[in-house]
């Protein structure tokens, strides 16, 4: 229970929030409990679900001041089993704010130490933004694990052992349990060389960590957004959604031999 | 002379390194004098014009500490009349490290103040990382302007109000001379509806501001960095070289009348 997993990549625009909020929908629809926590400023995430600018008040940045009562953070999504943590752009204040602090890496880890006794949630899931600052270390400090969304393009490659180092400091020096579950390749492209040639580079230096499954470049995953629904609730039986169905169940299936 | 342009969007892989490389590759053909500064732990402009990893000791990091002596850290590339000044990963500890640091938001401001005697470039050119951070804000006090590629997709257009903010905070209390020069669509897909939706909503909103120029799709572009390469050396005649060039001259043509 309480399985909580940081969804990372300093790289941007590499798949991070559509892999959250899609492989939170799909464990959801496979009955987990799901909470999502909106760790950027820009708030795609929640956007993503269907939270409005307007209905963000109780957001990830008053919990990270308060430090408690979470469960007056957590709103629930039109879809059914997964709640969210939203984000707005006072987050992006945040780290400047917290300078200061002493021990600030933590915060995330004690605030989701509530949730421990509870037993509320399969699956903890942490959208993070495109850097390796301090919102981003806290997310890997409070995680069980990380999933590294890879987009099948030449610069997102270039930059997964700059961020496997990274991790691997961050599992020598401040949260010994962290591992990295898993690296999806995104937006792939089938008639795109370019995304083969990532794609054998992938499997070829990281092996087994490369799931199988693989997201294709598919429209109706960038369209959902707009509609603040997932691609699983916007379009179930397009390309995108399908790849991610099978994804979450070979998460889960990796999951159990952990 | 010496016209500091900051290409900004804290959207991850919205195309600010490719425009930066071949906006620059483009001013350079037209016979202007150009310096790139990768201000982007992630190095990827660097590479995309052919930087190897191992000879980026001389870096922007480096620089930031010396605060001095900048034709040191300045490097020719095989494109003619096109320098950088390198990023390496010693960047993401920056920020932290200068948290004490008073007027830090100045700091590259005053080392390019070096610069404005010697008149030595047309146009400087900072990419920025995907973010609001230090070095965001770092370019944005330096510079005399920004250009904002707006990817044809739904996160990067509900980003831009809030970047549009943001730029004009700094305006009206670090750098009153700040102006945006323009916003330019990338990854166009004529073929996408949602792309066209994108395009009539940033014309309707920033009207002037967004170029008439558009960055469409194209393999090609995405090909050219793991050869190190601007897309305009690795493939001249490919739609998306030729879009950089009618952008550059659409960009020239508009800072005579500002
Ligand atoms: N498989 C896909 N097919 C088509 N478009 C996609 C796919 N995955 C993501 N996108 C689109 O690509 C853009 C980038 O994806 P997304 O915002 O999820 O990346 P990110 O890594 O979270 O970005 P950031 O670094 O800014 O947080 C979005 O507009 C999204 O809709
Ligand atoms: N017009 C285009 N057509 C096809 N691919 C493109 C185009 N522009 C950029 N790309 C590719 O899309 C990816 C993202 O572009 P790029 O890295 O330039 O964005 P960025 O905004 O600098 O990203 P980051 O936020 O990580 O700094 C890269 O792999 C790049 O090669
Ligand atoms: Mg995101
Ligand atoms: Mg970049």
């Amino acid at each position: 229970m309480n399985h909580i997993v940081s969804i990372i990549n300093q790289k941007g625009g590499v798949g991070k929030t559509t892999s959250t909020i899609n492989l939170g929908c799909a464990f959801a629809n496979l009955g987990q409990k799901i909470l999502i926590i909106d760790l950027d400023p820009q708030g795609n995430a929640s956007t993503g679900v269907g939270i409005e600018n307007n209905d963000r008040d109780n957001s990830i940045y008053k919990l990270l001041n308060e430090r408690n009562n979470l469960q007056h953070y957590v709103k629930t999504t039109k879809i059914e089993n997964l709640d969210i943590i939203c984000a707005n752009v006072e987050l992006s204040g945040f780290e400047t704010e917290v300078a200061e602090v002493k021990n600030r890496a933590f915060i995330l880890k004690e605030i989701l130490g509530d949730l421990k006794e509870k037993n509320q949630y399969n699956q903890i899931l942490i959208d993070c933004p495109p850097s390796l600052s301090l919102l981003t270390v806290m997310a890997l400090v409070a995680s069980n694990s990380v999933i590294v969304p890879l987009q099948a393009e030449f610069f997102a490659l270039e930059g997964l052992t700059q961020l496997l180092k990274t991790i691997n400091r961050i599992k020598s020096s401040l949260n010994k349990r962290l591992e990295v579950e898993g690296i999806v390749l995104t937006m792939f492209d089938k008639r795109n060389k370019l995304c083969s040639q990532v794609e054998d580079e992938a499997r070829k230096f990281f092996g087994e960590q490369v799931y199988q499954t693989m997201i294709p470049r598919n429209i109706r995953i960038s369209e959902a957004p707009s509609h603040g629904l997932p691609a699983l609730v916007y379009d179930k039986y397009c390309a995108g959604s399908i790849a991610y169905e099978k994804l979450a169940l070979e998460i889960i299936d990796k999951q159990k031999k952990f």
